[in-house]
C-alpha cells in the first residue's frame, strides 16, 4: 500500500492473507475467499490466514489457517504466458472454497458482495479503502497491515499512465469495463495487496458498512492509480459459483 | 349300669344305722325313663329339718327332698310312706348320720322303678316345632305335608331352598304367598345372571310383610339379599323398608328367607331384572370419546382420541387414539392410559447461534434461536421462535420444521478505519 497507514486487522477483518505469493484475499462468507485470478492461478492449494494484523512466525502460528477445498478461476481469465509480461487482467477474479467454515468475530467478519442496482455503479472520486501486506514506498512487503482510502477516477486515467520500465507496449494493455481504475498521487495499492479488497460504504444505510467494490488486480506502476477487478459485473458468477459447489449443508 | 328298677337301703336295715355315716346311691334308669322313688320304712333320727341324721333326694344338683324321723303309710292298703317321681333319668339318694347316744333307729327301706315320660308334655321346653309324639322310653317329632323335618329331628320346615333364577327378568316370592309363609325355615335363593348385567332388584313397599323387629331392632323372620361384598337387609316389618330399588352391581345376588316358629306373615314378593353393567363416562383429560353417549354398558367399545398436541404412549409406541370396552364389571379397558402432551424433545443447536433450554419439550412450549451477535444474524428475521407442535416437532411459523440459520453479518469492521488526514 502506497501512501497509507498501519491498520488493524479489525478495520478489514475481511482481509484474508496468501502466503506464497503474497497477496490477499476478501473474506464473502463463512465457506468462500474472493481473490484475483492471478493470485491463485498457479496455486491450486494456496496457504490462507485470517484475523491477523502483523505476518510475525508467532502471529501467523496463532492466526486462524484457511485450507482449501477447491480454487475456482473465472473463466474469462486468459492464462498466463511466461514468456511475455500479462498485460491482460480482464476478468481477474477467482474464489477459493474453505474445508472448513471460518468462526466469525472481531478479527474475522466477512465483506459484503455488492447490490446489482445502479446505486452500486461507482463514480469518478468515490472513496473506497484498500489494505495489505504488500510493497509500500519503502518496503517490498510490511510486516503489519495497511490502509489507505483511494478514490476512483476513470479508466481513462489509468491507460494514459506510463511505465517507467515499459516491459510491453502501452497499447498491449487490456483496459474493459470489468476494471475500476482508482488511485491518487502517492495513494495506491503495490506488488503483494493483489486479490485484497476494495471496499466502499454500502450506499443509503445508516450504520457503515463496506462491501466489496473491486479487487486490487494490476498496474502499471505503484504509487498513483490502479486497477481493480469490478466485481458487480460478477455477482452473479459469484453466487453461482457458490450455489453449485455448496455440498450439503452442516448445520 | 343303668337298671330298670332297684332297692336303696340305710346302712345295717333293718338293724340299727351306725353313727357318722354318709353314704350315697347314685340312680340311673335307661334314657327316655323317668324315675319313680318310694319309701316303705323310714326311721331316722328326727331333728329340725333333719339336721342331723337324714336320707336327701337330689336331683341335677337340686335337693327335691330330706327325710327324718318316722313315717308310717298314710294310706292302708298301700306301703309307701313318701314317693318321688321325676322326669330324669338320674337321681342321687344320700343318707348322712351324725354321732348319737340316743336311742338306736333303724334307718330307710327305698325303691325305684323306671317310669315312662312323656316328653311332649312332661316339660317346659317344647321338644318339637310341630307334633311331638311319645312312646315309652322316647318321643320322636314329626311334621305336617309339605314340611320336612330338620337333621335335628325336632324341627320342621318346607323345602325352599335351591331355586336358581338365570332368565334376565323374573319374579321370587316367598313360599305360599300372598298366604302366610312357613315357620322356622330358611330359603335360599339364587339369582344368576350372564356377565355384564347386575341384577335389579325392585320392590312395593306393600308386598312385603314379614314379622317386625323386636325392642333392640333385630328381625326375628328377616329378608337379605347378598351380592358380592355387599349385602342388603336383613329386612323385617309390615312394608318393605329399605330402597324400592336395589343395583347390586353384580350379576349374581342371594336372596335368604330366614323365619322363626313364630309370627308368620304374609311374606313378600319382589321382581328383579338384568340391567347391562354400565361404566361410568370418564371425562378423561385431553381426549374425545367416540361415540359420545350419556351412558355406556358392556360391551360398549369406544375410540378416545387425544386432542392435537397429546399423544398416548404405550411402552415405546405412541398414538393419538385408542380403544377402551366396557367389561363386565363396570370398568373400561385401558383405563390406565391417558393422553399426554405430545414430546418434542431437546431442540437441535444450530451454528453460530443457540436456543435456551426449554423447562418441558412438551406441546405448546415455545422456544427461542438466537445467533451469535454481533457477528451472526438470523436469515429470517422471524425465525427464532419454535413451538412444540402436535406432531411432536419443532415448528416455526415461517420454516416449519427447517431449522434457523446464522448468516455472518458483512462488512461491519469491529473498529472503522481512521485516515489520518497529512
Amino acid at each position: 500500500i502506497f501512501g497509507g497507514q498501519p491498520a488493524k486487522i479489525e478495520n478489514f477483518p475481511w482481509q484474508v492473507f496468501f502466503n506464497h505469493p503474497t497477496a490477499g484475499g476478501a473474506l464473502i462468507n463463512e465457506y468462500w475467499v474472493l481473490t484475483a485470478a492471478h493470485v491463485v492461478e498457479k496455486n491450486s492449494d494456496p496457504s490462507m490466514y485470517a484475523g491477523i494484523t502483523a505476518l510475525r512466525l508467532a502471529d501467523l502460528e496463532n492466526a486462524q489457517r484457511l485450507y482449501t477445498k477447491r480454487v475456482i478461476i473465472h473463466p474469462g481469465w486468459k492464462e498466463d504466458d511466461d514468456l511475455n509480461p500479462r498485460t491482460n487482467f480482464d476478468n481477474d477474479i477467482a474464489l477459493v472454497q474453505l474445508k472448513d467454515p471460518v468462526k466469525m468475530g472481531p478479527k474475522f467478519s466477512p465483506i459484503c458482495l455488492p447490490g446489482t442496482s445502479s446505486e452500486y455503479n461507482l463514480s469518478p472520486g468515490d472513496m473506497g479503502l484498500i489494505s495489505g501486506w504488500g510493497r509500500t514506498e519503502k518496503r517490498l512487503h510490511v510486516i503489519n497491515l495497511r490502509g489507505a482510502k483511494v478514490p476512483v477516477t476513470s479508466l481513462e486515467t489509468c491507460k494514459q499512465v506510463k511505465e517507467e520500465n515499459p516491459t510491453a507496449r502501452p497499447e498491449d494493455y487490456v483496459i474493459t469495463d470489468n476494471m475500476i481504475c482508482a488511485g491518487e498521487k502517492g495513494v495506491d495499492s503495490c506488488k503483494g495487496d493483489s486479490g485484497g479488497a476494495f471496499a466502499f460504504q454500502v450506499p443509503n444505510v445508516k450504520a457503515p458498512k463496506f462491501y466489496v467494490a473491486g479487487l486490487v488486480s494490476w498496474g502499471k506502476k505503484c504509487g498513483a492509480y490502479g486497477v481493480y477487478t469490478k466485481v458487480k459485473n460478477y455477482v452473479d458468477w459469484i453466487l453461482k459459483t457458490m450455489q453449485e459447489n455448496s455440498g450439503p449443508r452442516k448445520d | 349300669e343303668p337298671t330298670m328298677h332297684g332297692e336303696i337301703l340305710s346302712p345295717n336295715y333293718p338293724q340299727a344305722y351306725p353313727n357318722d355315716v354318709v353314704k350315697s346311691w347314685d340312680i340311673e334308669v335307661p334314657e327316655g325313663f323317668g324315675i319313680h322313688l318310694y319309701f316303705t320304712h323310714v326311721d331316722i333320727e328326727p331333728s329340725e329339718s333333719c339336721a342331723y341324721d337324714s336320707v336327701q333326694i337330689i336331683s341335677g344338683g337340686i335337693e327335691e327332698g330330706r327325710l327324718c324321723g318316722q313315717r308310717t303309710s298314710k294310706s292302708p292298703n298301700s306301703p309307701i310312706i313318701e314317693e318321688f317321681q321325676f322326669p330324669y333319668n338320674k337321681l342321687q339318694v344320700v343318707f348322712t348320720s351324725d354321732f348319737s347316744i340316743e336311742e338306736q333307729f333303724t334307718g330307710f327301706a327305698a325303691y325305684y322303678t323306671a317310669i315312662d315320660v312323656n316328653e311332649c308334655t312332661d316339660f317346659t321346653d317344647v321338644p318339637c316345632s310341630h307334633f311331638c309324639n311319645n312312646f315309652i322310653g322316647g318321643y320322636f317329632c314329626s311334621c305336617p305335608p309339605e314340611y320336612f323335618l330338620h337333621d335335628d329331628m325336632r324341627n320342621c320346615g318346607v323345602n325352599c331352598s335351591g331355586d336358581v333364577f338365570t332368565a334376565l327378568i323374573g319374579e321370587i316370592s316367598s313360599p305360599n304367598y300372598p298366604n302366610p309363609y312357613p315357620e322356622n325355615s330358611r330359603c335360599e335363593y339364587q339369582i344368576q345372571l350372564q356377565e355384564g348385567f347386575q341384577v335389579v332388584v325392585t320392590m312395593q313397599r306393600e308386598d312385603f310383610d314379614v314379622e317386625p323387629a323386636d325392642s333392640e331392632g333385630n328381625c326375628p323372620d328377616s329378608l337379605t339379599f347378598a351380592a358380592k361384598n355387599q349385602q342388603f337387609g336383613p329386612y323385617c316389618g309390615d312394608g318393605f323398608p329399605g330402597p324400592l330399588t336395589i343395583r347390586t352391581q353384580s350379576n349374581t345376588l342371594g336372596i335368604v328367607f330366614q323365619t322363626d316358629l313364630m309370627g308368620q306373615k304374609k311374606g313378600w314378593k319382589l321382581r328383579y331384572h338384568g340391567d347391562p353393567i354400565s361404566c361410568p363416562k370418564e371425562s378423561t383429560a385431553n381426549s374425545n370419546w367416540e361415540p359420545d353417549k350419556a351412558k355406556y354398558v358392556f360391551k360398549d367399545v369406544v375410540k378416545i382420541t387425544c386432542v392435537d398436541g397429546f399423544e398416548v404412549v404405550e411402552g415405546h409406541v405412541s398414538s393419538t387414539s385408542y380403544y377402551s370396552t366396557c367389561q363386565s364389571d363396570g370398568q373400561w379397558s385401558n383405563s390406565g392410559l391417558k393422553c399426554q402432551p405430545v414430546y418434542c424433545g431437546i431442540p437441535d443447536p444450530i451454528a453460530n447461534g443457540k436456543v435456551e433450554e426449554p423447562e418441558n419439550s412438551v406441546f405448546g412450549t415455545v422456544i427461542h434461536y438466537t445467533c451469535e451477535e454481533p457477528y451472526y444474524y438470523m436469515e429470517h428475521e422471524e425465525g427464532g421462535e419454535y413451538r412444540c407442535a402436535a406432531n411432536g416437532r419443532w415448528v416455526n411459523d415461517q420454516l416449519g420444521i427447517e431449522l434457523p440459520r446464522c448468516i455472518p453479518v458483512c462488512g461491519v469492521p469491529t473498529e472503522p478505519f481512521q485516515v489520518q488526514q497529512k
